[in-house]
């Protein structure tokens, strides 16, 4: 891909912190 | 997908759809989701966002799905 390695580590963390997010709400409904 | 909207799951969708690494533009979302305007889209991709489903990449305009590798 083209992205720069600091896309790379940008698009990571966002999606790191996603996940987290997602567990946090299906945790929430539990 | 359980506790979203028929708008919120037709933008995630979308979103899912997508496999360039960057992810989908919100240019690309309006230009496709014709039974939606700019507004609604906006508000399901800031719902979607804060659930989790979804999350901005190389910048704020570009969103891919959490469930997408």
């Amino acid at each position: 891909s083209g992205l720069t390695e600091e896309h790379k580590r940008r698009i990571e963390e966002n999606r790191q912190k996603a996940l987290a997010r997602r567990a946090e709400r299906l945790a929430a409904q539990q | 997908v359980r506790g979203l909207s028929p708008h919120e799951s037709q933008v995630l969708n979308l979103i899912k759809s997508c496999i360039r690494s960057e992810g989908i533009t919100l240019q690309e979302l309006k230009s496709q989701l014709h039974n939606m305007n700019v507004a609604t889209i906006k508000k399901a991709v800031e719902f979607l966002s804060s659930e989790g489903h979804i999350y901005s990449t190389i910048d704020d305009d570009h969103f891919k799905s959490t469930d997408a590798e």
